[in-house]
């Protein structure tokens, strides 16, 4: 378990500490506003309310000996620059640092930041691409029209096995591919062709959209 | 190829309305802001500055002939809120509204959004998974500690085949597999064992985090 600093405390900071400190790591979070650090008191390892963009209080909260730092202040383009420099500074080993532009991410990877992210950016691709596949819950991209959906299973398919259901074994790149099957807490990989369908079950789909859509859009 | 009305052009709102024009559809984006309108015109199909609060001119646009709209208004929750009310009294089948909070979600629910969504949480948790696997691009998330990682290669396998490299074909739910190869712009689907790594290979393994992060920690 490692341990990991986060600065800002807005959705996007809260969400990172929080899960981050369910993975098991240990989680400071740090925020000006004392009701979100109230917010996240108990939740993480330890919530501080603090300035950081100053120097002294970041040595004296012992930021110094974290080995991963985030920097999730959104609004504030001014604010999370400083303290991404006062990070670097500090020899912070890994600084992810937030941006709200590709100016202000370059701006931040000149300064000190090992990586930058754009979450509102990439909620609107991840949107654009699940929107018209109904039950699609999850979409990972791997190139501008395949990728993998985290559908659930089409009722008709229910007590069919994959053979059945259309589903062959075939390493066709250009067909779909039923990749695992989510079932309760289990997770089967590569199933077998005489797997059945259960009812809730969520399948793993490698394929193009178009050919998904086929799989799963006619369903209910 | 669909119809999709966006409303609101902020950074999630203009990367929705452009990634569905590049998956093939015809996306209408309106926005009270004349430069981002601007941005946006030639880049979608039409790119129209207007208040979405005033009913009268949604008609005028045509909003009410399609059968998609995306909410993607941010910080002013109470126009997020007029407008998701007056697609709905559009009879717009399928409306997607980002919400600021979970409060805001449930109203957009109760008046009418088909779906909300939150990217900014959404982008913490995936920095969460994604923060500790070194050369992780993406991280599609199963369950709590399972997931599918899309990863470089590790240098160590280039040249390997994936049975030399230690990843056979068995379909072992607690071991780590090999799902797709992503090579230029091909994918290859449940590769084969004798199939060698090239240098560029992206690897989507399915795993728990602490196993591939044995299979491809320690690369470089
Ligand atoms: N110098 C600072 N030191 C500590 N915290 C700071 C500092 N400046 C800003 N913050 C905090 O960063 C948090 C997030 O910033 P802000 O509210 O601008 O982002 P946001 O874009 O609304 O966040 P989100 O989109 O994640 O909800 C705020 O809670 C704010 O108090
Ligand atoms: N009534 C309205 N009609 C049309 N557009 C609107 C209306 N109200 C707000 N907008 C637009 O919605 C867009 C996004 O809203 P806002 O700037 O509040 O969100 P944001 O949280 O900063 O966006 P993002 O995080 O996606 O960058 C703005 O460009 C704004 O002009």
């Amino acid at each position: 378990s490692r341990q990991i600093v986060v600065i800002g405390l807005g959705r996007f900071g809260t969400r990172a500490a929080m899960t981050l400190y369910q993975l098991g790591h240990d989680v400071m979070a740090i925020d000006l506003d004392d009701r979100k650090v109230q917010a996240l008191t108990g939740v993480v390892t330890h919530a501080v309310k603090a300035d950081a963009t100053d120097e002294v209080t970041l040595k004296e909260l012992g930021v110094d000996n974290f080995q991963y730092a985030i920097v999730a202040i959104g609004r504030n383009t001014e604010a999370s620059i400083m303290v991404t420099v006062l990070l670097r500074d500090l020899e912070i080993p890994v600084i992810v640092s937030r941006a709200q532009s590709e100016l202000h991410g370059e701006t931040l990877k000149r300064i000190g930041a090992s990586k930058t992210v754009f979450p509102e950016k990439d909620g609107g691709a991840s949107l654009a691409h699940d929107l018209f596949l109904p039950g699609v819950e999850q979409y990972l991209e791997l190139t501008s029209s395949f990728g993998i959906s985290r559908v659930q299973v089409p009722i008709k398919y229910v007590g069919h096995s994959l053979k059945d259901s259309g589903f062959s074994n075939a390493r066709d790149k250009y067909g779909v591919v039923i990749l695992a099957i989510q079932r309760r807490d289990d997770v089967i990989l590569n199933p077998d062709e005489d797997e059945k369908f259960i009812n809730d079950d969520i399948l793993l789909i490698a394929g193009t959209d178009d050919r998904v859509v086929r799989v799963i859009g006619t369903q209910s």
